[in-house]
């Protein structure tokens, strides 16, 4: 039930405000999502054109995220279609 | 695409872009649904070597490996990790777990953007030509983040993300979501980040039109593309037992009606269901449609559909009426049996025949593809219009471009029409959208990239803005096919896109990523939302004053209130010197006298290349009009060579 409840986010991260103990910012990523959720994986990590990572959360989990140190921002994800 | 190019005069794009081989250094990256390369046009016979700056690659899945690669189609990649979580495993005997294209749609654009030349191109004889992209030298690298059950936000940013990474000059978005703010929207957000690292990225407008406030992909560092028909056709007539013809369009090919005239039905006369005028699945009564021609109304379900629904019922052909939604608009399919689509007016008298005759006949009469026909480009029906609903300062569309019955390369996987019971495989396939008009706009930024290396996203974009055209060659102002009136900006944008004028534009509006972020602090985002952008610190200063009329966009959206408010409105803009010295003189022209336009200085002189001139335009509006109304002008800067030109759309709320 709880799996079913998840939905895709995309989080945003302030890169800049990484934290001196993390070595490499996917550290910090993975910091940050497991202290919300032991189960949570990474879908992706961003790199070019944003800083983040995406990941299947429950809402609480996506709300306890958004109170993390350098998150800006955590949206559910969007369904697009061709034109 | 056949036609196009002899269309927007790339005729020869020899003899128009001399420096082709510099194309050939041009990266266009495709988000779709995939590839199918096995189609001649990702031939790469004549092209050198892959760009030394490439650093994309091939990735291997489902019916797909890297040797399908080669010089022409240089990536592939395919991410499917958003989808999966949301829908599940991909099932791999329905759907390729890889670059594959098994829907069409992303062979279709990416051929339209660079496709080689292919010769004896046709669908089932239809539109026959050399089919050739905007950019036949351009590279195509694929991203394939469409699947069956959708385009997930989460896998098209990370396609953006590595397609950036892997140093594609283009970026072709034939998809779009709903209408959130720029921060919100994936499109936009990813699309910030690749025009930073100084990549092109063009984006279908959307096919909600015509209604108003429809469009999609708003953010000004996108290049919004809506579509327009071409001087082609593929007439189909009805002819009725009265004597009367009405025109349709068809792409059908197979078994010819009877020589005779047939029985005529229509379907909601043949149904029990209370929508059976839009024969969908299991709602015609075979008793009543077989060996008849059923009329069908638009509507709900796709159109192709709706001629297999006749065809199952034993019906021998199908005339589909468009509804008020699509007005006169004439798109064509290639249907399973003979069908054609007639528009609204033509429906409504072939219902009045119905009514009027107790043995109604009629019969379809199929003439190919016509060439030559006037007049064209007209507004899509369909084409998202403007006004921008996020940013009412920016005015959406940018451009229109072809995108009405464009033949261009289709999958291996499926059918023409796309439907399960389909088992004909074309090479070509004929579709309709501002999908198809954005991948045209994709290929010819690659060749102004290819012609100037230097130029930026938005130099790319001025250009294409500035030299579109809004007239006929008789003088006449393009028309809207949903009104049959003449289009306005918030139709066309700065008009059709004319390539071989963009060549040589003159001046541009250019825009560095400070101007955007401006842009950003004049719409007061935060300092969240601006990071979310920008990934770095970027602060607004409080100290200065934004305003988003001073973004130096190549068109002007000027809103005044209808009770009161503000009557002045001052516009602030720069043009950079791309040709020879020159003095440019402004022109204005507007529909209204109740707004009066100024612009100081009136000449701008400019002794060498890159040279920057600015000016003011100030709207001052001495009446109004009632909430909801629009009227239009257009600024021009001409140095008796170049014109320069602008659209302003004045709106009241």
């Amino acid at each position: 039930v709880e799996e079913n409840q998840k939905t895709t986010y995309i989080i945003r991260m302030a890169k800049y405000q990484m934290p001196a103990a993390f070595e490499h910012h996917s550290h910090w990523y993975d910091s940050s999502l497991k202290s919300v959720s032991d189960s949570a994986e990474m879908l992706y990590t961003y790199n070019n054109v944003v800083h983040g990572f995406s990941t299947k959360l429950t809402p609480q989990e996506a709300d306890s995220l958004k109170t993390r140190p350098g998150v800006l921002s955590v949206w559910p994800e969007l369904r697009y279609e061709l034109h | 695409t056949t036609r196009t190019p002899e269309f927007l005069g790339l005729g020869k794009t020899e003899s128009v872009y001399p420096e082709s081989d510099s194309v050939s250094d041009v990266v266009i990256g495709v988000l779709d649904t995939g590839v199918w390369p096995e189609s001649k046009s990702f031939d790469d016979t004549g092209l050198g070597p892959v760009p030394g700056s490439w650093k994309g690659s091939c990735e291997a899945g489902t019916n797909f490996t890297a040797s399908n690669c080669n010089r022409k189609l240089i990536g592939a990649r395919f991410f499917s990790k958003g989808y999966e979580a949301t829908l599940g495993p991909i099932d791999t005997s329905r759907e390729s777990k890889s670059p594959r294209d098994d829907d069409g749609h992303g062979t279709h654009t990416a051929s339209t953007a660079a496709g080689s030349e292919v010769e004896g191109a046709s669908l089932f004889g239809y539109a026959p030509g050399t089919a050739r992209g905007m950019a036949t030298r351009a590279r195509v690298a694929v991203y394939k983040v469409c699947w069956v059950g959708g385009c997930f936000s989460s896998d098209i940013l990370k396609a953006i993300d590595q397609a950036v990474e892997d140093n594609v000059n283009v970026l072709s978005m034939s998809l779009g979501g709903g209408m959130s703010d720029y921060y919100r929207d994936s499109v936009a957000v990813g699309a910030f980040g690749a025009m930073e690292k100084g990549v092109f990225v063009s984006c279908s407008a959307g096919n909600a039109g015509p209604s108003s406030f429809s469009l999609s992909n708003l953010a000004p560092w996108i290049t919004t593309v809506g579509a327009g028909t071409l001087d082609r056709d593929f007439p189909a007539y009805v002819s009725l037992g009265n004597g009367m013809n009405y025109s349709g369009v068809s792409l059908y090919r197979g078994n010819s009606l009877p020589g005779t005239l047939s029985p005529l039905v229509y379907a909601a006369n043949a149904s029990n269901a209370t929508n059976g005028n839009l024969c969908m699945m299991g709602t015609l009564i075979p008793e009543k449609v077989a060996g008849k021609i059923v009329l069908c109304d638009r509507g709900v379900n796709a159109r192709v559909q709706k001629g297999a629904v006749v065809k199952a019922a034993g019906g021998l052909g199908m005339i589909l009426a468009n509804t008020a939604a699509n007005g006169e608009e004439l798109v064509a399919d290639a249907h399973l049996l003979p069908g054609t689509s007639v528009g609204q007016k033509s429906g409504d008298e072939i219902k009045k025949y119905l009514a009027s005759d107790p043995k109604p006949t009629v019969t379809i009469l199929f003439e190919g593809t016509k060439v030559g026909i006037q007049p064209s480009p007209v507004v899509a029906a369909f084409s998202s219009r403007g006004p921008n609903t996020i940013t009412p300062e920016i005015l959406k569309p940018d451009i229109i471009a072809p995108g009405v019955n464009i033949i261009a390369g289709w999958s291996g996987a499926l059918g023409p029409t796309g439907l399960p019971i389909d088992s004909r495989r074309v090479a070509f396939n004929i579709i309709s959208g501002t999908s198809m008009s954005c991948p045209h706009v994709s290929g010819l930024a690659a060749l102004l990239k290819g012609a100037h290396p230097e130029w930026s996203p938005a130099a790319i974009r001025s250009a294409l803005m500035t030299t579109a055209y809004t007239v006929y060659k008789n003088g006449q102002r393009i028309l809207d096919i949903a009104t049959g009136k003449p289009s306005t900006p918030f139709d066309h944008g700065a008009g059709h896109v004319d390539p071989v004028v963009a060549l040589d534009p003159g001046l541009v509006y250019d825009l560095t990523v400070d101007d955007y972020v401006g842009f950003l602090c004049a719409l007061h985002y935060t300092d969240e939302q601006i990071s979310g952008l920008t990934r770095n610190k970027s602060r607004c200063d409080t100290k200065q004053k934004y305003s988003v009329t001073d973004l130096n966009y190549p068109s002007f959206a000027v809103n005044f209130l209808s009770t009161g408010g503000s009557t002045v409105a001052k516009y602030s803009r720069t043009l950079t010197n791309v040709g020879p010295p020159g003095t440019y003189k402004v022109s204005l022209k507007s529909e209204t006298q109740l707004v009066k336009i100024s612009v100081a200085p009136e000449t701008l002189t400019f002794g060498q290349l890159s040279e920057k001139k600015s000016y003011t335009v100030t709207f001052n509006a001495v009446g109004s009009m009632p909430p909801n109304s629009n009227s239009f002008g257009r600024i021009e800067w001409s140095d008796g060579k170049h014109v320069v030109g602008s659209p302003i759309a004045f709106s009241w709320s």
